[in-house]
């Protein structure tokens, strides 16, 4: 049974989608079985991903609202055992399609119950709300991977998604867990990134990733090129950083 | 009549919210009576003004939602001149809260028309989504600046955004444009700043402003502060850079 784990932080631009594609080629690369679902109406991850968005194709929304098979909607990608459920334009929609539709919550993790034995893990890339479209991949997971950007706000909001997460484990997910907090854009040369990792690792003592991911520009270049870092440049700082990433996830998580 | 401006783009973390504070405070030193609107329930602008958002007061929600007037609502910030309507985390259920109510969209233009009068400047500060309290701002406002991030996702999302301004045009809000595109965390020493400039003046020939800002680590610190950078450190590069924005907008929008 693939393990689905949700990447969330309703603050923008925090890296979920970095973290999202580029956690995924490395966990593919060491041989899991690997599928990303873009929850995201911007469509990041699926670009990131070099599949297409702008196409004819059907995408999660149709899986979503008309209940189209997956099978008909998930693409390959570069990487031997990656594929992706992709994104597109409609999925803005969806928010507002499905406030009205019975066990809205719980669309996502009936959508992907018959494929889950197909994969080994499973993320799930959030859009920077809490709304409906979150709130599905919350109530389909087992673990919530938070990214957390070494910067002042970035702080300031994980109050409110811890509290959504107790509200989800409360009501329509009782097993959610946080799998782990990931430092990510830290800047050695800014005293800034010291502060926000000294004031994280005094809140979730247990859970922050050794792995921290530096600020690097490659990181911000690949996803023009559709390839995750391990394929556009396996050995800059970035690329490092999230091959770590991926060992500590695999140990942390039980999947050697 | 307060002009009021809408500071939105769906992609997180593009700098919306620094735009907002920042331009809200030069404007106030040049002597225009300023109010910033934070519509985003993250409440990142209520803090960079230094306003109380934990304490028992009320705040945008209730404005919204249960009508209390705004008398009771607004803050003064540190700056003679800039007046702040503060958000909070119940702001996260208006979204829901008000999809059944009769004229949704509308809602914070009728809450800002009583006041309007007392302001030169009415900035709104929009969260990272297009839903219902993006759509009141755009609803509500007569321009839109639109931060654009130097980075590839950045160029991506400005599509849909443009499409949502169309369908509220020619719906809710005929008079709505777009007073600006505003290049922000331009870095000199990365090539992707430069191809993300010239894409986007190609994309937006005569709408794009032409201060462009500097990543700049002052402009990250200062929000830790509670004061925007023309109080935190006004001759740095950020602080130069918003003040010429300002002188910008005073002309383009015949302010002066
Ligand atoms: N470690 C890093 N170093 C440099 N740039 C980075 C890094 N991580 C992410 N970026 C860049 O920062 C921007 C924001 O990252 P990303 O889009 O992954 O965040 P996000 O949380 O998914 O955003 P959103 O909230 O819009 O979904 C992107 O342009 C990305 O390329
Ligand atoms: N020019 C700049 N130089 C350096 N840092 C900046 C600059 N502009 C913004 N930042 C920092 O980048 C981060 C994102 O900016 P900001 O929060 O203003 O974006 P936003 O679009 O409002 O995000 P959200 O989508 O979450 O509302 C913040 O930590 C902010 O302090
Ligand atoms: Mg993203
Ligand atoms: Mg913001």
């Amino acid at each position: 049974m693939g393990r689905i784990i949700a990447v969330s932080n309703q603050k923008g631009g925090v890296g979920k989608t970095t973290t999202t594609v580029n956690l995924a080629g490395v966990l593919a690369k060491l041989g899991q079985r690997v599928l990303v679902v873009d929850m995201d109406p911007q469509a990041n991850a699926t670009t990131a991903l070099g599949a297409d968005k702008y196409g004819s194709r059907e995408h999660v929304y149709h899986a979503l609202v008309t209940e189209t098979p997956l099978g008909a909607l998930i693409q390959h990608s570069e990487i031997e055992g990656l594929d992706v459920l992709p994104s597109g334009p409609d999925l803005a929609g969806a928010e507002l399609e499905l406030v009205s539709a019975l066990a809205r919550e719980t669309k996502l993790k009936s959508v992907l119950a018959p494929i889950r034995d197909r994969y080994d893990v499973i993320l799930v890339d959030c859009p920077p709300s809490l709304g409906l479209l979150t709130l599905n991949a919350l109530t389909a997971c087992e673990g919530v991977l938070v990214p957390l950007q070494c910067e002042y706000y970035a702080l300031e909001g994980i109050s409110s998604l811890l509290r959504t997460i107790d509200l989800v484990r409360r009501s329509v997910n009782p097993r959610i867990r946080i799998t782990g907090v990931l430092l990510t854009m830290f800047d050695r040369r800014n005293r800034l990134s010291f502060q926000v990792e000294a004031e994280a690792r005094q809140h979730f003592p247990n859970v922050i990733y050794e792995t921290t991911i530096p600020r690097n520009v490659k990181l911000a270049e690949s996803p023009s090129f559709g390839k995750p870092i391990v394929l556009y440049d396996p050995f800059c700082q970035g690329a490092l950083a999230y091959d770590a990433l991926g060992h500590e996830v695999l140990v942390r998580e039980g999947l050697t």
